[in-house]
């Protein structure tokens, strides 16, 4: 990978909920495709199963012990120690660093700038559209807008007659052609919003979900044997309009079955519209005849508890909230050398498309979001950070993962033996 | 800190909570009201989870004060509803940990 450009696509709230990941209801073809093509780590972890401490974390290649974040109101540099982050790393190794989206968790744990200038060299871009996310946007049976959990919309009747996604996607696709002109080195980080609540996405994807066709979750009950401390409340799935006037009690209420599958429906026609936006992306990837000298990764924050255990959202140590997908794609290392020009990511419609991807390779192994860094790294060719001390309050760079580069030629299902990360 | 043990590869991760039952804010604590952490260790075969006494102030998790418990057995229980801390008979299985 030495000298390539890095596209790192972070997707919010994303369980591996993914064909190929093994899911037999989703259509999600062209992330699928992506996986054909890469290595996939079918055991990836988050370090906490929320959105600022979890990317604070996989940005800097720290634990949240280390940064010092596991809520939304610090800014590391100044409450941990002044961490360099995985952008700034390849920033300061003569990359140009693009951020679209959502990538840092807006605010103060990003100090209101998404860490510009350290991290990028341009301010970052965030859809207009982002601001109406949380708007009464979504038509209820009463025929008003409300602020709900459960939202399909008409895609022209919203403001500006868009989405934060489709307009992450045009942005991103527009530094493609920019980056492809000017001929440097780029990592382009691009944060998708969905599926993240609420679950507002195109109409027309409802009807790749018949309801009939959506089950429950296999465990729909709080175990008996689960502490209280380890329960989560899902408070944000309360607070939704559509949720709130179900009057479900607190903290252990469960939903109605028919709402519950409503959810399920919606998370995973959510997960195909992002599918489409990352096929687009790809797509203009081929288009600008960067696919051979670009990595792909692909991941998410952490994922999302569909109903296992009585529960919703994140916000827990369960594999549900923790797990995600990760795969890398790394031009004639996951694949044999790609040619100038050639069509890797054609397109793929998930309303037409019938067909199954299989990744190229898979592991088993246990792996975490912390070692991102490093891996990145060490396939784009440059040193990979150092192994931080026991404490490194004060150690500028340095990682707390380990790049797993080298499980990529461990074959597929094959679980390598032990003493891993001893070989250097 | 020894990197070079002969067991399989982990994954950490972490939540904080206010208190012991859930409340209002259990989901998304304040650093100034987290009081405590749970830390998981997972492996291909179980996950394992303390929940122990965390102080905001100093940042400091205390593992001789453990508030509650989970492991489950990944081979029999894929989905991790039978939380088995407490059974003794697997005793071995801390051992082994400690």
């Amino acid at each position: 990978g030495d000298g390539m450009n890095v596209l790192f696509i972070i997707v919010d709230d994303l369980r591996p909920v993914l064909g190929c990941y093994g899911d037999k209801l989703v259509k999600s073809p062209n992330i699928d495709q992506l996986a054909s093509q890469s290595m996939v780590f079918s055991n990836a972890y988050a370090q906490q199963a929320v959105c600022a401490p979890s990317r604070v974390s996989f940005l800097t290649g720290r634990r949240p012990d280390t940064t010092r974040l596991y809520d939304f109101y610090s800014y590391w540099r100044v409450h941990a120690g002044n961490y360099s982050t995985m952008p700034q790393y390849f920033k300061e190794n003569g990359y140009v660093t693009l951020s679209v989206g959502k990538v840092f968790h807006p605010g103060v744990s990003s100090n209101y700038s998404d860490d510009y200038p350290y991290s990028w060299s341009i301010p970052p871009f965030h859809p207009s559209a982002e601001k109406h996310e949380n708007d009464k946007t979504c038509r209820g049976k009463d025929g008003k807008l409300h602020a709900n959990l459960v939202c399909p919309v008409n895609v022209t009747e919203m403001p500006e007659g868009t989405l934060p996604d489709i307009q992450s996607t045009e942005e991103a696709i527009h530094l493609l052609n920019v980056m492809k002109s000017t001929r440097q080195k780029f990592f382009l980080a691009v944060g998708y919003h969905k599926p993240h609540i609420p679950l507002r996405y195109p109409q027309e994807f409802l009807k790749l979900y018949p309801l009939e066709n959506i089950t429950l979750a296999p465990d729909p009950w709080v175990p008996k044997k689960l502490p209280s401390v380890a329960y989560n409340p899902w408070m944000d799935i309360r607070q939704r309009d559509d949720v709130e006037a179900l009057n479900v009690s607190f903290p252990y209420g469960a939903l109605p079955d028919d709402f519950q599958r409503q959810i399920r429906q919606s998370y995973y026609a959510a997960v195909s519209y992002l599918d489409v936006q990352i096929g687009l992306l790809l797509s203009a990837l081929d288009d600008a005849g960067l696919s051979n000298n670009t990595i792909v990764v692909f991941t998410a924050d952490h994922g999302w508890s569909l109903g296992e255990h009585g529960e919703w959202a994140k916000y827990s140590n369960f594999d549900v909230a923790t797990r995600v997908p990760l795969m890398f794609y790394v031009p004639g290392m996951t694949t044999s050398p790609v040619s100038q020009g050639a069509r890797v990511f054609p397109y793929l419609d998930p309303f037409s498309y019938i067909g199954v991807s299989v990744p190229q390779g898979q592991s088993k192994q246990m792996v975490e979001l912390v070692s991102l860094f490093p891996t990145l790294a060490e396939l784009a060719g440059l040193q990979v950070p150092p192994a931080c001390p026991e404490m490194s309050f004060g150690v500028v760079l340095c990682t707390e993962g380990r790049s797993i580069v080298h499980y990529f030629n461990i074959s597929e299902g094959e679980v390598g033996e032990g003493k891993e990360g001893c070989a250097d | 800190t020894d990197r070079c043990f002969n067991e399989e590869p982990v994954a950490f991760s972490q939540y904080p909570r206010p208190a012991d039952t859930p409340q209002w804010n259990s989901d998304k604590p304040k650093l100034k009201d987290i009081r405590i952490m749970g830390y998981s260790m997972r492996t291909i075969d179980y996950r394992y989870t303390l929940w122990v006494q965390f102080d905001p102030n100093n940042f400091r998790a205390n593992f001789e004060d453990v508030h509650a418990g989970e492991l489950y057995m990944m081979e029999n229980d894929p989905n991790q509803d039978n939380n088995v801390y407490n059974n003794t008979s697997h005793g071995w299985f801390f051992k082994k940990l400690l």
